[in-house]
């Protein structure tokens, strides 16, 4: 417990940097905290997300291939949500009825998950200590990680994890991205908790 | 409500205003 004294609101702020100032086109970013319930933090959980979506390259918004049956069920999950976030009853919407994208929908279904002794992708990251990072359809396909295999059903074509000293960042992206040691130094940079917040 | 953890639930809250906000924007005077 001596390590970090968490802030929810700079964790927020640092994905969004990470994203935002980045010169690749990355869709989201999240940060899987290490919980002190458990000895040696041996389960990551959802500490924070950022969603940024697909680049528009002017052909319109994303293009969603799912079934009538699935959007209805993406957009019924998202109107509960909403309501359950605002405090009222599900009322109409139109960004709610919207169509969710591949990568919301991975992005919103990854807050209910958690990751146990280094199984799963951030969870190996952070019990090896070593940055993953998987670019191409291929070989997520390829990944014996059940999210790899899991995002590029969704779309994604690059997905990284980053490990840090109190959690990993997770960053996937639809587009080809090679690895660069730029990104993993602003991760060492911007979330090193414990220099930055024992204050 | 209450079942939902603060973190997740602070993270929805901001993934759908901005979510409105991306697919509704405002529309100048």
């Amino acid at each position: 417990k001596s390590v970090a004294v968490f802030n929810q609101e700079t964790l927020q702020q640092r994905l969004q940097a990470l994203i935002d100032g980045a010169r690749e086109s990355w869709t989201y970013a999240i940060f899987w905290q290490s919980s002190y319930d458990y000895p040696d933090g041996s389960v990551l959980g959802w500490g924070d997300g950022y969603y940024k979506g697909e680049e528009d390259k002017g052909k319109g918004k994303a293009k969603v291939v799912t079934s009538a049956a699935e959007q209805a069920h993406r957009k019924k999950v998202l109107r509960d949500l909403n309501s359950l976030i605002s405090g009222s009853a599900a009322g109409p919407d139109d960004a709610v009825d919207e169509e969710v994208t591949d990568t919301e929908w991975f992005f919103l279904v990854s807050m209910t998950q958690s990751f146990v002794n280094g199984v799963g992708l951030p969870s190996q990251a952070f019990f090896d200590s070593t940055p993953i990072w998987i670019s191409g359809a291929d070989r997520l396909s390829a990944s014996a990680c059940e999210r790899a295999r899991q995002g590029k059903v969704f779309g994604l074509q690059t997905m990284v994890c980053i490990p840090s000293p109190n959690g990993v960042v997770e960053m996937g992206s639809t587009e080809l991205i090679h690895r660069t040691s730029d990104l993993m130094n602003k991760v060492k940079i911007l979330f090193n908790f414990n220099n930055l917040e024992t204050s | 409500d209450e079942d939902l953890p603060l973190a997740r639930k602070r993270s929805l809250q901001r993934f759908l205003e901005r979510r409105k906000e991306r697919l509704i924007p405002a529309v100048p005077y």
